[in-house]
């Protein structure tokens, strides 16, 4: 058949829902394990954090859509968790081949990375559903929640966000074409303008690294 | 994904980029 925009969305969302039927709102046994082999078990921590940040993107969602769509939030974000715990776990597979370690106990115990991820498979799932005014189930298209919304919502660095698309990308083999674009946009738009914005870790990370460098160098002010 | 451009060098991923290698 032709493809046409909305077919191309509704494929979108169909892959989606194939990959995400079969996955679990819990972390797999799989996970367990990882999280059992670090040096601090990161699981209640990992718990509570999907808790605490759903409480607040579905009182935001709400807020941004109406009250009578809270229950779409927060189907929207329960799917994003499932995508979430699926790449979490890939990642450490892949992470475990190219390092030879099993106790990732530093990275699974950090809130930015967490929040990153989750950020990301979240914005995945908005993405999907928002490319396609008709599949919003009555959500009025004129509240934008494309991204950068989610950032605001879960008080998340631009540059922090940036750190884990291409790692999401290659963790998850089955994310359709339009949503690599999606998410390659997002990138752009954070090195083009979002990464530099006054409180951006990414002035850290280049005094960091003229420092190393012996140049005691002071990051240009941004221009307003 | 063919057309997505991979920039991350060797040696280069998750755990590095949060400062937990």
């Amino acid at each position: 058949l032709p493809q046409t925009p909305v077919r191309a969305a509704m494929n979108t969302i169909q892959q989606l829902m194939m990959i995400l039927n079969s996955a679990s709102d819990k972390p797999s046994d799989n996970l367990i394990s990882y999280f059992n082999n670090c040096t601090v078990n990161p699981k209640e921590s990992i718990l509570a954090r999907v808790e605490n940040l759903g409480n607040i993107f579905k009182e935001k969602f709400a807020e941004a859509v109406g009250q009578g769509c809270a229950e779409i939030g927060s189907q929207r974000y329960m799917l994003g968790v499932r995508l979430y715990y699926r790449v979490m776990e890939s990642m450490l597979k892949s992470e475990e081949e190219r390092l030879s370690v099993h106790n990732f106990s530093k990275l699974l115990n950090n809130n930015i990375f967490h929040t990153s991820l989750l950020a990301c498979a979240v914005e995945v799932v908005m993405a999907t559903y928002g490319r396609n005014a008709s599949q919003n189930d009555g959500i009025n298209t004129e509240t934008n929640l494309s991204f950068p919304w989610i950032l605001n919502v879960l008080d998340l660095k631009a540059f922090d966000f940036y750190k884990v698309i291409e790692s999401f990308i290659k963790a998850e083999a089955n994310l359709t074409r339009e949503m690599i674009k999606h998410l390659e946009r997002c990138e752009h738009r954070i090195m083009e303008s979002l990464a530099w914005q006054s409180d951006s870790p990414l002035f850290d990370l280049i005094k960091q690294s003229k420092d190393r460098e012996g140049q005691a160098d002071q990051p240009e002010p941004t221009c307003t | 994904p063919q057309d997505y451009h991979f920039g991350l060098e060797e040696g280069e991923g998750i755990s590095e980029l949060f400062d937990c290698d």
